[in-house]
């Protein structure tokens, strides 16, 4: 049996909303340990791995490990009726039945909702994912996950909106990390150096630097990933030449959120 | 132009 209770919506409401968008379906692992969630988009070229431990929840029993494929626009639409404030509940029972229910209660009006999702099939996940070697990344940057958001919807509104392929190039040199993209009649660079941690020590933007790297990526795949700044203060970019890139969210004391993502490359 | 490759060929099936 799986019973789990958060209460309040916002944290799921939040993580749906990060993650929905891009990518269509879901694979839910619940264990032990907790919920840990991994989704692809359609053209395989990024992944999102989710873990939100046991502790995150005001209430969680899981006495099998229980994995089930869901319908994340579905979800969404449910989870957009949900009021911040309610109270989730999620049931599972034993394996004969593939539905697993949603329980939003209002603590004011005790209003209740319940919405039942069917299991469907994840095409590819869940995957292994290693931790790769540290050495293996020539960058990382650190930066407040809003300011990450604001250079995305600069970007964005640069580029010519109607195009599905705007592709952003980011660099790091020394200490700086340059965003640089190309709209129709121009291009468009934004320039973010390492902050002194002495002016604003709860908003840094860190910049360490092994080898100088340069890479070319899909800007509305980072746009989608920059709505993980409801999810966490700091977004922490991973760049290699030779594994997809990772922009890490931490959750808090109780887990990440992770979008790898594969650079684009000279044919 | 520029291509991209498959991300899955990073990760192991479970």
């Amino acid at each position: 049996i799986l019973e789990l209770r958060l209460v309040q919506a916002t944290l799921f409401k939040n993580v749906l909303e990060a993650i929905s968008d891009l990518f269509s379906k879901a694979n839910f692992d619940f264990s032990g340990t907790g919920l840990e969630l991994q989704a692809m988009d359609t053209s395989h070229v990024a992944l999102v791995a989710l873990l939100l431990r046991a502790e995150a929840f005001n209430h969680y029993l899981c006495d099998r490990d229980l994995s089930m494929g869901l319908n994340l626009a579905d979800m969404a639409k449910a989870f957009r009726c949900a009021n911040n404030d309610d109270i989730i509940t999620i049931k599972a029972e034993e394996d004969w039945s593939d539905t697993v229910t949603f329980t939003f209660e209002s603590p004011e009006d005790g209003e209740i909702s319940i919405f039942d999702f069917d299991f469907v099939g994840t095409n590819g996940v869940p995957l292994e994912i290693p931790e790769f070697p540290e050495s293996e990344y020539q960058a990382k940057v650190r930066m407040p996950s809003a300011k990450f958001m604001r250079i995305c919807k600069k970007l964005s509104s640069f580029g010519d909106s109607g195009d599905r392929d705007t592709v952003v190039i980011i660099s790091v040199d020394k200490e700086c990390v340059n965003f640089f993209t190309r709209g129709k009649t121009g291009t468009s660079t934004i320039v973010c150096r390492q902050t002194q941690t002495v002016d604003k020590p709860k908003e840094p933007t860190l910049i360490e630097m092994k080898e100088q790297v340069s890479l070319a990526f899909d800007l509305r795949y980072m746009n989608s990933f920059s709505k993980g700044s409801t999810l966490s203060d700091q977004v922490t970019i991973s760049l290699s030449s030779n594994l997809p890139a990772v922009f890490e969210y931490k959750i808090a004391e109780t887990g990440y959120i992770r979008y790898y993502m594969l650079p684009r490359i000279e044919e | 132009g520029t291509k991209q490759g498959n991300i899955m060929s990073f990760f192991k099936k479970v």
